[in-house]
């Protein structure tokens, strides 16, 4: 996958970090400290479609083309999420019990076009 | 988008950077909450004393040799993954003792568990934490009740005779009580602690930090019910 730089237009990663201090939520939530909120951002046209990330071989680079210049309706496809993980959270709940979990697929890891 | 000109995938002029950040705030927010089955983020009245804490933490490591998600949170600020069970969303809840009404021979304590989790969890194991200073072998009677359907008065799910033969902490199971209350309105576990006439309370009178009992219990998202119609 690739990270969104300052200009990039293509399908890419955007972090973003939540502070929980900066929210006023680190009285309940023991660790961590925030959340990689990180999304994905950018164009997909359709000769980037179902590759995830940015073409990285040779042969892919000639697919692209040939995709690029076939007369099919160009459709553009979507910049998604290919590889996400769990986050974990260590929090008081309101009886000030103290609980763990693992919240399945809230930190986007790479990003790429369906 | 660029500033200033229209989003290609969803057709809404693209945010000023500061109301995008404001988005992304409340939009992390809502989803943090949303995944914790919380209306809003909770105000802890009394979060347990970090002595409480730890000498529970330590308890635990000391009960339990696999690698509880717990006893590793404090130590090096990590906090190991549950075990994934199937996928679904597992939970490890720390529950400290409220005191009830007692006497000089009998204890009441309380666990509180939140209705969130409750409604959307079941429970897969639970065990009760308990410090005696008993100088002397003695009887023990240890009664889990629980509110009745109505709710007015308080039934026995369970009574365990046991024999405490010397100070320290000895644990029960109380998965299947726990797992009963999860159905209930208020899920709420009261614990009562008897001895017999004339014995002397085994219980600690200070209550110190060191010796408060706590319960762990381990539970799983519950798996959404799904409704089939012929």
């Amino acid at each position: 996958g690739v990270d969104c730089g300052g200009d990039s237009r293509m399908c890419c990663r955007q972090e973003f970090f939540v502070d929980f201090k900066e929210i006023g939520w680190e009285d309940w939530i023991i660790q961590p400290e925030g959340y990689h909120m990180n999304y994905c951002a950018g164009l997909c046209p359709l000769h980037m479609a179902g590759i995830p990330g940015l073409a990285a071989s040779f042969h892919t680079a000639v697919l692209n083309r040939i995709k690029a210049a076939s007369a099919a309706a160009a459709v553009d496809s979507c910049c998604v999420p290919t590889q996400r993980r769990p986050l974990s959270l260590l929090y008081y709940d309101r009886d000030s019990n103290i609980v763990k979990t693992d919240i399945p697929d809230m930190i986007v890891d790479s990003c790429g076009c369906t | 988008a660029a500033k200033g000109t229209w989003c290609p995938a969803c057709g809404v002029a693209a945010l000023a950077p500061g109301i995008q950040r404001d988005a992304l705030l409340a939009l992390a927010k809502q989803s943090i909450l949303a995944k914790l089955h919380m209306p809003a983020r909770p105000n802890i009245p009394q979060p347990p004393s970090r002595g409480t804490l730890l000498t529970a933490l330590r308890r635990m490591r000391a009960q339990r040799s696999d690698t509880a998600a717990f006893p590793g949170m404090l130590q090096d600020g990590h906090i190991p993954h549950l075990h994934p069970g199937m996928g679904l969303q597992e939970y490890e809840i720390l529950s400290f003792a409220e005191s009830g009404s007692s006497t000089s021979r009998r204890v009441h304590l309380h666990f509180r568990f939140s209705r969130e989790l409750a409604g959307s969890t079941k429970i897969l194991q639970a065990t009760l934490y308990l410090f005696w200073a008993a100088p002397s072998p003695q009887p023990v009677t240890i009664r889990l009740l629980q509110p009745d359907p109505v709710g007015l008065n308080m039934t026995v799910a369970s009574e365990t005779r046991l024999e405490v033969r010397k100070s320290g902490w000895t644990t029960l199971d109380v998965g299947a009580a726990v797992q009963s209350l999860f159905r209930q309105e208020i899920p709420r576990l009261t614990v009562e602690l008897e001895v017999p006439e004339d014995w002397e309370s085994p219980f600690p009178s200070d209550h110190s930090d060191s010796h408060w009992p706590f319960v762990v219990a381990q539970a799983q998202a519950r798996t959404p019910h799904h409704v089939h119609r012929r």
